[in-house]
């Protein structure tokens, strides 16, 4: 709101852009909750084929499915009312910033508490699938992550507006029109905040939600360590087998 | 745009998720 607007018109604005979140999320969510309640969880030799690749080929087949999941954080990003609207050097630094911290909101969707597994590569996988990375702790914060985001229980409007959020941070470096980006993540905070309230949700969980931000940066800065750790190994495996996308976002 | 090259075409691009 700019303050000049009525209540109404406000909460007609919050509910608008919500709805165009929300429908923007959906359509580019990827896997839909229904379809996953399907999937089993790997067999203990499935899991042992995964922990028994080479520390490269894990690591490629893993890039290659968060390059996957980034093209439609993209196509998310591109429907985000007014996202198309900033220059393409803002369009670039917020996805290149928050791309890997959105795939991280999202995954608690496809995450089961109940058993600690996500899905991955066709079936739940627990953190051992992840073993022949050589990453326990990133793989563990992760888990731990997506464990403490299914405890909100969020709904997928939430998940919308939040991921939302943290792709336009208006604090990433480079940006060059800073307050247009602050203008859109205002906005959208705000009819996150609405959509809270107006689903009767318990006063702290915006606040909770602000703490998780801290902690995807994090798990973000842990996986560029842990990449720059592999590719001082494996340099030939990075530069030819990686997919240039995930490389242009996190190895240039 | 060099250094950006697929971020950059992708968001060019008119493509949905079912495409990619």
């Amino acid at each position: 709101s700019n303050g000049d607007a009525s209540p109404t018109a406000t909460t007609a604005a919050h509910d608008h852009l919500a709805q165009i979140i929300s429908k923007s999320h959906l359509e580019t969510c990827q896997y839909l909750r229904e379809e996953l309640q399907e999937m089993s969880c790997f067999l203990q030799e499935e899991v042992e084929k995964f922990q028994n690749k080479p520390q490269e080929a894990m690591w490629q087949l893993c890039a290659v499915k968060i390059t996957d999941a980034i093209q439609y954080v993209v196509e998310f990003a591109k429907r985000i009312d007014g996202f198309m609207n900033l220059c393409q050097n803002d369009q670039i630094v917020l996805l290149k910033a928050g791309s890997l911290e959105v795939i991280l909101v999202r995954m608690c969707r496809v995450f089961d508490p109940q058993n600690n597994t996500v899905y991955f590569d066709g079936k739940f996988a627990g953190p051992d699938v992840f073993k022949s990375l050589g990453c326990d702790d990133l793989i563990a914060s992760v888990f731990d992550f997506a464990k403490s985001m299914c405890s909100l229980h969020l709904e997928e409007e939430e998940i919308a507006l939040f991921s939302a959020s943290v792709l336009l941070s208006a604090d990433r470096s480079w940006l060059r029109d800073k307050l247009q980006v602050e203008r859109l993540q205002q906005k959208t905070e705000s009819a996150l905040q609405h959509v809270l309230q107006k689903n009767h949700r318990d006063d702290g969980l915006f606040e909770k939600l602000r703490t998780k931000v801290s902690a995807l940066r994090s798990l973000c800065a842990l996986h560029s360590q842990k990449l720059s750790a592999f590719r001082a190994v494996y340099p030939d495996t990075v530069r030819t087998l990686f997919p240039p996308l995930y490389k242009e976002l996190f190895a240039a | 745009k060099e250094k950006h090259k697929i971020l950059h075409q992708l968001l060019q691009n008119s493509t949905s998720p079912g495409d990619l």
